[in-house]
């Protein structure tokens, strides 16, 4: 049964989710540095999003359950935003 | 609904299949899109009508990475598939990905499965935050010969297209929550230390130790096991579980079916008469297990391997007013039975039910 999965490359982690977000949640790629973080992260709103819409705890963090559902076969629909 | 409420403005639609995946046979294929579109028209008034060598309001084909509609796929697994809203051009079209291990059954990805939720973009419906319905974003495997829409998926539809012309409305499988009060069980089992409660094609999952309750597909873990199973007990010492379904039985071990699976239960001794088990436990102290079918139980030796003689016995005439079982598990030296919405603590030393308690009282409502 289940059992905790061996800690991941957390640049590999980030990849996964950014390019999940990007995929499904409209998350934008930065391409500009930021010098100073204004309100929330754009990744942690899209993350909550998430979470919510799939019943997991909103930590607005890629914890184990979130990062389950992400590796996920799953449709190429996006879950929001309309199609273009 | 998919933001803008797209909807087709006829109710009789057209398809075409563009080209076909040379990981499965033709006529699956075939098979798989006609089953795929009989879902949505078995529970609208929308006809779908095949045709070649034009356009087609739904345009069906496999596609390899870049197909040029800006939403390259990715190689296997990721993602499967991809639909477009109901519209002009490429709107209603499904696009699949060529990469993907499709099939007929439960290997890889079951095309049927794919295709069913993707034509329900093509009709209009978006994502569902309901694990059980079709659908949900995530891939999880039915057999489609088992197949039922669920009512979430029901109600969506429906909502865009209006009912079925038949006169008796469908209805679909509503998704199981741990806190309704008028959930019921199919079957009960411990597992390694956990509970397992089945429901139609899931399980509840319960750990003794941890608050919340895991909600799965039977298939995830099994996929070769039915849903709608009926009976199930855990043998501790074997570190197995069985598993009933009508009149067979399949052994677990871990995440294993045992090969040879399923048997007819009459080798466990049952009559012919008996066609299906409603509720099975094991009681580790003695080696006996409980089968309970109607109104009456049968006492099963695990090591001498048959029933014990003088069974069937009434349940009243030992168990008290317990009169059916739906499901029933051993537990810290208790037995648990399930009636509907009720639950029975019984103690096998005083031979009498201790306390009554609502069926969902494991999962901390």
């Amino acid at each position: 049964f289940p059992v905790a999965p061996e800690v991941e490359d957390e640049g590999k982690t980030l990849q996964l989710v950014e390019s999940y977000l990007q995929n499904f949640y409209n998350l934008q790629k930065d391409r500009h540095p930021h010098l100073r973080s204004h309100g929330e992260n754009p990744l942690n709103t899209k993350l909550k999003e998430m979470q919510l819409f799939f019943g997991l705890e909103v930590t607005g963090k890629p914890d184990l359950d979130t990062l389950e559902v992400m590796k996920k076969p799953r449709c190429g629909v996006p879950d929001v935003d309309q199609y273009v | 609904f998919t933001p803008g409420n797209p909807k087709w403005k006829r109710n009789n639609l057209t398809y075409r299949i563009l080209n076909y995946t040379p990981k499965m046979r033709r006529a699956d294929v075939d098979e798989a899109i006609r089953k795929a579109l009989s879902v949505w028209s078995n529970v609208t008034p929308l006809t779908f009508q095949k045709v070649e060598d034009k356009e087609a309001d739904i345009m069906i084909s496999f596609a390899y990475r870049d197909h040029r509609d800006n939403s390259p796929f990715d190689g296997p697994n990721g993602q499967l598939a991809h639909a477009f809203q109901p519209g002009e051009g490429i709107g209603g079209d499904v696009h699949m990905d060529e990469e993907e291990a499709w099939t007929k059954d439960g290997r890889g990805y079951n095309l049927f499965i794919v295709l069913a939720h993707e034509l329900g973009h093509s009709l209009g419906l978006s994502h569902s935050n309901d694990p059980g319905a079709l659908m949900y974003p995530t891939y999880s495997y039915t057999d489609p010969n088992e197949f039922l829409l669920p009512q979430d998926d029901i109600d969506g539809i429906q909502a865009i297209y209006g009912q079925s012309n038949t006169a008796v409305q469908p209805t679909g499988p509503v998704t199981p929550e741990a806190c309704d009060p008028n959930l019921t069980f199919d079957a009960i089992t411990t597992l390694r230390g956990e509970l397992f409660f089945f429901k139609g094609r899931y399980m509840l999952r319960k750990h003794p130790a941890r608050t919340e309750t895991e909600l799965n597909f039977i298939s995830l873990f099994w996929p070769k096991l039915p849903s709608g199973i009926q009976a199930a007990y855990e043998n501790v010492e074997r570190d197995e579980i069985l598993i009933f379904k009508e009149d067979k039985y399949w052994v677990i071990e871990g995440y294993d079916v045992l090969p040879g699976y399923p048997k007819p239960i009459y080798g466990l001794g049952f009559p012919k008469t008996v066609k299906r088990v409603n509720a099975a436990y094991n009681d580790e102290a003695t080696g006996k297990t409980y089968f309970f079918v109607a109104d009456r139980y049968w006492r099963y030796d695990e090591k001498k391997k048959s029933m014990d003689h003088g069974y069937p016995r009434k349940i009243v005439s030992d168990f008290g007013k317990i009169g059916r079982v739906d499901a029933a598990f051993q537990k810290d030296g208790y037995v648990y039975f399930f009636h509907g919405t009720t639950q029975f603590q019984f103690d096998p030393r005083a031979k009498r039910i201790v306390r009554q308690m609502k069926s969902t009282s494991w999962f901390n409502c």
